[in-house]
């Protein structure tokens, strides 16, 4: 559905282009009739390790976050 | 809650924006979220600067990582202005802070909200439609073949390590989903969006949900 990208100028890793081919065909192998399941393929990315995709695009640190206090919800006693 | 909702329908969420090698994905969906909260309070839609936060958010890494909790924190203790992206534009890299004077404008926060919604979707949904767009922090690892589709599986909650901006939600068909906003480019995914599935807290969107108060 997409153009192939070409890989960034002064680096061509096929290693890792192959790696995101395999593991495309296996993402899109596991749950093929699911509704409307997520489709996984050839993008910027494909071009990086996923170690060097981690690196370079995942960098929000997580903290703890308290728990919603969502309204609890009582049962009303019988009344007229 | 409606079957469909998505504040893009009212205006209020700027562009996808590309934030290319530069790891301030934090930054990006925090400053998205004032960007909203602005053009909900009345104000222009306007892009605000990314820059201004990856420099300025001493408690951060800027491009080599952050907290989206620590940006707001900044953000709403100090009262600082967000000027705009024309006047403090991205560069993708780590800069010294630019400083303006006081009369200059720009927009603040008056405060967040930070929440754990897991189990608690729906209620995640209310908190959407009345606080607008609501940054989360997903596991995204998946996310580097993604190209469409809705996501529900192939990623997990508790490995968190991606922020970005939860838009709305579609729940007309099956399964329902979230309309999440990235920010690595329009060409990537669904016009630079991701939709993951409703319901499982699915790569932990649930988890850490925080939303920008105006």
């Amino acid at each position: 559905q997409t153009a192939t990208p070409t890989p960034p100028r002064g680096r061509h890793p096929p290693a890792a282009f192959r790696e995101s081919l395999n593991r495309h065909r296996y993402l899109n192998s596991l749950f093929p009739r699911e509704n409307s399941t997520a489709v996984y393929g050839i993008n910027q990315f494909s071009y990086l390790f996923p170690e060097e995709f981690k690196a370079i695009y995942l960098r929000s640190r997580a903290s703890r976050f308290p728990r919603y206090p969502a309204d609890v919800q009582k049962a009303i006693p019988n009344v007229s | 809650l409606p079957l469909r909702f998505d504040w893009r329908d009212k205006h209020v969420v700027t562009q996808v924006r590309n934030q290319q090698a530069c790891g301030g994905c934090w930054a990006f969906s925090v400053v998205a979220a004032a960007e909203s909260a602005r053009a909900r309070a009345g104000q222009p839609l306007e892009a605000l600067s990314v820059q201004q936060v990856i420099d300025c958010s001493y408690d951060n890494y800027g491009c080599s990582g952050g907290s989206t909790l620590s940006a707001l924190n900044w953000l709403s203790k100090m009262q600082v202005k967000l000027v705009s992206d024309l006047e403090y534009p991205f560069t993708a890299q780590n800069g010294l802070c630019r400083y303006f004077p006081a009369s200059h404008s720009g927009f603040s926060i008056k405060g967040y909200s930070a929440y754990n919604f897991s189990d608690q979707e729906d209620e995640m949904a209310k908190v959407l439609l009345t606080s607008g767009p609501l940054i989360v922090i997903v596991d995204a690892v998946s996310w580097q073949d993604y190209l469409g589709g809705i996501i529900q599986h192939h990623c997990s909650s508790g490995e968190a390590n991606h922020a970005v901006l939860v838009t709305g939600f579609d729940r007309t068909g099956s399964p329902p989903y979230w309309i999440v906003r990235n920010s690595w480019g329009s060409s990537w995914g669904v016009d630079g969006y991701a939709h993951v599935k409703m319901g499982g807290n699915v790569c932990g969107i649930a988890d850490s949900v925080s939303a920008v108060f105006v």
